[in-house]
């Protein structure tokens, strides 16, 4: 299975339509490998994107270069897929008892 | 059906049975139907809630478009379960299928799905392969011919959202929509994601207002009023590009020019901390509110014919 280990979902919030370009410069970047959850629209809707952990600091610095703000809304994705996949095999193991 | 879980995330073929079970439970009110196969060849199974009568209005209802949406599949199953219970009991419900039938696709996109659960949980495509790409699958809702290809979808084989080689290729869509073609009497078009809640109809791929803007808008009101009236759960509203972004070759936009005036789209939970990823014990809830938004939607089209 697909690993997503220190893999995190950035919240950004832009204040206007220049920093909405500038977010959009980074969705081209095909290296960086983001997955955009909510992609960018208007300045008032946020954006939400997971990022590949190889790639979490050159997002931040490129956020931060460029005055826009972001929370972390997950800090690692793996963890909650972790939750989710024991849940699931506890119920799976209550079922067949 | 009474004593399946509908409280934790489920494989296909968990989801295959239960609408085998479903079925075997209501034989005089539910029917499944194989609308096609999925590129991989596993059936596109749809549910018939019927009543009776040849070739009803009906009301057409998708769960699981977009693969890693796990919360639209489970509560396309807790729906299932619900029609049943409600016939006969519920007023508003039973008035529904007296007169409609309710078509119910709970994985439009199986083979995503199980890919989901196999390989890569947040897979959210179909798994077709590109001709000359090395990236897999195509954006199920970008791939419908309304405005397909312009801004609001990718031309990139390896993008989330890339619309596929041209309108329909996917035979997940293009099963729909031969079947909604077919049908020739769907009155409303009701297709669930997840995550952001928000209602919305349309236009995606254009700002045009579409025609009947302010009485899609009026009906969204108030199923997002009912939604909240729960669990005081906030939803947004209006066209698509609007309210989140401009997004071209959605289902929506496609049975709205195909003659289907109430098609809505609906994200279900959450606003943002746990996106794909929602805890399964918020399924229930999330289909209880979600079921109050839908059946102001089917009540709707039921009291104002066209």
């Amino acid at each position: 299975k697909e690993d997503f280990s220190g893999h995190q979902v950035l919240r950004i919030s832009t204040a206007n339509e220049a920093q909405v370009e500038k977010v959009r410069e980074l969705e081209k970047l095909e290296h960086l490998q983001l997955d955009f959850w909510r992609g960018p629209s208007y300045p008032s809707i946020p954006i939400d994107v997971r990022v590949p952990f190889p790639s979490v600091q050159s997002v931040k610095v490129f956020l931060e270069a460029n005055g826009i703000k972001y929370s972390t809304m997950i800090e690692d994705v793996q963890l909650l897929l972790d939750e989710e996949q024991e849940e699931m095999l506890a119920f799976r193991s209550r079922a067949r008892s | 059906t009474g004593t399946f879980s509908y409280t934790t995330y489920h494989t296909l073929e968990e989801i295959d049975e239960f609408i085998d079970l479903l079925v075997a439970e209501n034989p005089n009110l539910v029917s499944k139907i194989e609308i096609g196969n999925s590129y991989e060849g596993r059936p596109l199974n749809v549910l018939k809630f019927s009543t009776g009568g040849s070739n009803r209005p009906a009301i057409w209802i998708d769960t699981g478009i977009h693969s890693r949406e796990w919360v639209t599949q489970a509560t396309g199953i807790w729906f299932a379960k619900k029609i049943t219970e409600d016939y006969g009991q519920d007023e508003t419900l039973t008035a529904i299928l007296d007169s409609m039938d309710i078509f119910l696709e709970i994985v439009t996109n199986p083979d995503g799905f199980a890919y989901t659960h196999s390989s890569n949980r947040l897979w959210r495509k179909t798994r077709s392969i590109n001709a000359g790409s090395s990236c897999v699958g195509v954006d199920p809702n970008r791939n419908w011919d309304a405005g397909f290809g312009l801004t609001g979808a990718s031309s990139n084989p390896c993008s989330e959202t890339y619309h596929g080689k041209s309108a329909f290729s996917e035979v997940e869509v293009k099963s729909v929509v031969d079947f909604v073609t077919n049908h020739g009497n769907i009155k409303a078009f009701i297709s669930i994601h997840s995550y952001s809640q928000l209602l919305m109809y349309p236009y995606g791929y254009t700002a045009t207002q579409a025609t009947h803007q302010a009485e899609l808008d009026e009906v969204a009101k108030a199923a997002v009023d009912n939604l909240a009236s729960l669990y005081g759960t906030k939803y947004e509203y209006g066209s698509t590009i609007t309210t989140i972004y401009q997004a071209s070759g959605s289902s929506i936009d496609w049975t709205y020019n195909s003659g289907i005036k109430y098609s809505y789209t609906f994200e279900l939970r959450d606003t943002g901390y746990y996106g794909f990823l929602l805890p399964a014990k918020q399924i229930i809830p999330t289909a209880q509110e979600t079921w109050l938004g839908l059946i102001t939607i089917m009540d709707y089209t039921l009291n104002h014919p066209y």
